[in-house]
């Protein structure tokens, strides 16, 4: 933001060139790149206001770092919007490169979850920008994705491909036979290795005889 | 289990072409596979009783075993200079709850690759990746944890028999938590202040061996041992250790980058964050395991959600599938989302990551900045939501979630340690604000 502030945009990391540009219309209908910009909007926004709070508290004569200090819940939060834009923007252009059409179909369902319960996730930030109809727009088209995804829902996790050796667990199985594992495990508890524990008959036992 | 058989018939696509997708290549994907299969045909392999019912002394030992078998199959079973099979080899036969090679693989050999001089990484570089020395990566203190600035460690140069003398002054210097240095590692990439005629010149990394190689007995001036159980990691030896006017040859500072010579004079690394570039590895490589952590309760609640039955909808001759339920799928399909998102930013950063070595190995700082803000934030993000998504993977599992048969709470005790290693997560957030700021 400083830079920007001395007129010196241009030499911006890419990361962060974003922070310099101006807001533009938002059309949801557009698709992922749309939300894209509804989170550059809110990354850029909370930046600028984190910075202006550290700015007026140090110009008003605080220290630095009590400064810092005083802005510091305000500054994490322009730091995980900025990661989040990040992650998002990676999503975003990674699956815009998948040659698999079968698998770029379905990542685009997911792509298009992740999108919309992160900008319902952080609504407050876009107060200003989306207007109450294009909210409800966005909460509606997540629970379309949710119904698009559930199809293909054991088959996404499925694809890690984890084994179960690696897995461990008895609820995860592969061959989803949970229940009659679950006593088999219960069973190998170091507890059933004899039907009365020696604390029962050295504490418990005396206790009730008494 | 019918219920899944058909799960899995509904399904539109391949899921070895999306493995393929997920895991940056179809040579890899499948090499997974091939390594995997190979895996399970040797006996000694599997665990000899499962682990959440054994002791520490038992995980630890268990691991040892494993580890020892394991070097008889090293070279048959993977490419060993490919580090995402050895990776993949590791997580398939050891898990997740630590072993005494953790560090040495994620910490020790890439920092020495990062960090030590050619001349060094002839001398040790081979016997780490043959796994003749156990080595780990001490920095954190046990009361300044990773301030950098703060840390007390100090290695001062003794220009007349040109070694360095290494001092722990307080208790509160003490090396704390590093995996394996509790009992396991012989050697440690250890960071402590270097001084040089008075003069504090900052953290810099030096290389310690810690224990006789014959004996494995603690030399003479090092105190080492565990500092006891965790949430999780529990099959770990993470540990305290400091020194007493432990003397190491000059040649032990590792020197890529910045440099002491014979009498006593400091070279200045090229880049003054150029000493956090092992940092910037591992946070990036965080995005991805992080991903893959949240993927495995996924696997878990998915799996499960799609054979529980439970309550009914319109059809009242049988309980629905727990998975046909909006609440259910709201809790679970965006973490789906989020740990493909994950997966892909950390592919995306480790690329980042591997652009910059090359380009500071040509003098090309400029992307070190940029890099190192992100990662910071980056971490602090994704062990956090995968923390989130995790225990909503549990809730989706109902009671079964809460047993240790769901093995989900171990999944999440080692995920959230990400919250506080490698940089608490708040501090890593001001870290990034700062870089937002100047910008």
């Amino acid at each position: 933001i400083e830079m920007i502030q001395n007129g010196k945009s241009r030499e911006l990391g890419p990361m962060v060139a974003y922070l310099a540009e101006k807001e533009s219309e938002i059309d949801l209908n557009l698709g992922p790149n749309e939300y894209l910009k509804v989170f550059e909007y809110a990354a850029r926004n909370q930046t600028w206001r984190a910075t202006e709070k550290f700015q007026k508290l140090r110009n008003s004569g605080m220290s630095n770092e009590k400064a810092w200090n005083q802005a510091s819940v305000e500054l994490t939060r322009a730091s995980r919007l900025h990661t989040r834009l990040y992650i998002m923007s990676t999503f975003i252009n990674h699956v815009g490169s998948i040659v698999d059409q079968k698998v770029k179909g379905v990542l685009i369902d997911l792509l298009n979850v992740h999108v919309t319960y992160e900008v319902m996730d952080i609504g407050i930030y876009v107060q200003g920008l989306l207007s109450s109809n294009q909210m409800d727009l966005i909460r509606n088209q997540l629970y379309v994705s949710l119904e698009t995804i559930r199809p293909n829902a054991v088959s996404l996790v499925d694809s890690f491909q984890i084994s179960d050796m690696q897995l461990r667990s008895v609820l995860g199985r592969r061959d989803g036979n949970v229940y009659e594992n679950l006593f088999k495990w219960a069973k190998s508890s170091p507890l059933n290795k004899t039907d009365v524990l020696p604390s029962v008959t050295q504490y418990l036992k005396p206790m009730m005889d008494k | 289990n019918p219920d899944l058989t058909n799960e899995r018939a509904s399904g539109t696509f391949d899921t070895n072409a999306m493995a393929a997708v997920i895991y940056g290549s179809e040579k890899f994907a499948q090499r997974r596979r091939e390594i995997t299969e190979a895996i399970s045909k040797i006996p000694e392999f599997q665990d000899s009783h499962p682990l959440v019912f054994m002791s520490r002394e038992e995980k630890i030992s268990e691991a040892c075993r494993k580890l020892a078998v394991l070097s008889n199959y090293w070279n048959s079973l993977i490419d060993t200079s490919d580090e995402e099979e050895a990776l993949h080899l590791y997580r398939e036969v050891l898990g997740l709850e630590g072993h005494p090679l953790a560090l040495h693989e994620t910490m020790f050999i890439p920092s020495l690759i990062a960090q030590a001089s050619d001349e060094q990484q002839e001398k040790w570089l081979g016997r780490a990746q043959r796994r003749e020395i156990i080595g780990c990566y001490a920095q954190t203190e046990m009361g300044h944890g990773t301030n950098l600035r703060a840390l007390e460690t100090t290695a001062t140069f003794d220009i007349s028999t040109r070694e360095f003398i290494l001092n722990s002054p307080t208790i509160t210097s003490l090396k704390w938590w590093p995996g394996a240095l509790g009992k396991s590692a012989n050697w440690s990439i250890v960071i402590a202040n270097l001084i040089i005629k008075e003069h504090n010149y900052g953290p810099h990394p030096f290389m310690v061996q810690l224990r006789d190689e014959k004996s494995h007995e603690p030399l003479p001036g090092i105190t080492v041992g565990d500092i006891g159980p965790k949430m999780a990691f529990n099959g770990a030896d993470n540990g305290f250790l400091g020194f007493k006017n432990y003397r190491i040859p000059r040649e032990n500072m590792l020197m890529r980058h910045s440099k002491v010579t014979s009498d006593g004079s400091y070279i200045k690394p090229p880049h003054a964050k150029i000493g956090y570039s092992s940092m910037v590895k591992v946070r990036s490589r965080m995005a991805m395991d992080q991903g893959l952590f949240l993927a495995s309760a996924l696997v878990i609640a998915v799996r499960y959600s799609a054979v529980r039955r439970q309550g009914y909808l319109e059809d009242k001759s049988r309980e629905v599938k727990v998975l046909d339920y909006q609440t259910q799928q709201h809790r679970l399909f965006p973490s789906i989302a989020r740990a493909y998102a994950f997966i892909f930013c950390g592919f995306e950063t480790i690329r980042l990551y591997d652009q910059l070595l090359i380009d500071v190995q040509n003098g090309n700082t400029s992307g070190m900045a940029d890099l190192h803000a992100l990662t910071s934030g980056l971490k602090s993000v994704v062990t956090y939501q995968t923390g989130e998504g995790i225990e909503q993977a549990r809730m989706a599992c109902g009671g079964h979630g809460y047993s240790m048969a769901s093995y989900i709470s171990e999944y999440y005790g080692v995920a959230i340690a990400g919250c506080t290693y490698e940089g608490e997560n708040m501090v890593m957030l001001l870290q990034l604000a700062r870089y937002l700021v100047k910008s």
